[in-house]
């Protein structure tokens, strides 16, 4: 486990336990986009199938515990609680996720390593967490401001992918081990999604004014 | 040879 793994691990964690934290502490889930919780649930749902069969190590599958129970957590929040679900904006969250994971599922179908159930569903996750963040953007672009806890949300996940493609990098030159194609894309392309987020929240940042998304 | 995806990765 190189540093980069470990601290896109931690920026991963911390990316959505800020989010179960906020929601469940104001009560509010306000700026946040259920259609990308529930791909993240599903991301979570379909890549950690192994968390029974495989064993790597305890770290792996107590974070992978952590991942599955917040992202589940924020969905149920989002959907069920009485007084977090007045707060969700059902009409500006009109993404249609379902055009998401289609085209993910026949990509998968065609794009895999190996094919198996198992092998399939995994490359369904890696695709399908590189287009999750998008209902979250055009949620941001819509509602124009960007409450801090959103935003930093964002960052968080933005900051995981590019460790992440950081330790592949490390990987690569010390273990020989090499990450499969379809991952480097997929990633590249997801952490690609996050550049221009990255620009408007620094300049905002450095600027010292509220972050305003252009429309 | 070197194992090819990351599955240890999360």
């Amino acid at each position: 486990m190189n540093i980069f793994r470990l601290a896109g691990d931690m920026t991963h964690l911390a990316s959505v336990l800020v989010l179960l934290l906020k929601i469940h502490t104001i009560k509010s889930c306000a700026g946040v986009s259920l259609k990308t919780q529930e791909l993240y649930a599903l991301v979570f749902a379909t890549r950690y199938l192994d968390i029974f069969t495989d064993f790597i190590s305890v770290y792996n599958t107590v974070m992978k515990l952590i991942f599955l129970g917040s992202s589940f957590s924020i969905v149920w929040y989002i959907r069920r609680h009485k007084i977090v679900r007045r707060s969700y904006d059902k009409e500006q969250d009109t993404f249609r996720h379902y055009f998401l994971v289609l085209p993910c599922l026949l990509l998968a179908l065609l794009i895999h390593e190996k094919f198996t159930v198992k092998e399939l569903l995994w490359t369904f996750s890696i695709y399908l967490e590189a287009v999750a963040i998008l209902p979250q953007l055009v949620l941001l672009q819509r509602t124009r401001n960007i409450d801090n806890l959103t935003g930093q949300y964002v960052f968080l996940l933005g900051a995981y992918r590019s460790l992440y493609i950081l330790n592949w990098i490390y990987r690569y030159f010390t273990e020989r081990h090499f990450v499969h194609w379809i991952t480097w894309i997929a990633g590249l392309v997801q952490t690609l999604l996050y550049a221009d987020f990255f620009y408007y929240y620094f300049e905002s940042w450095k600027n010292n004014v509220k972050l305003q998304l252009p429309a | 040879n070197p194992k090819s995806v990351a599955k240890d990765e999360l």
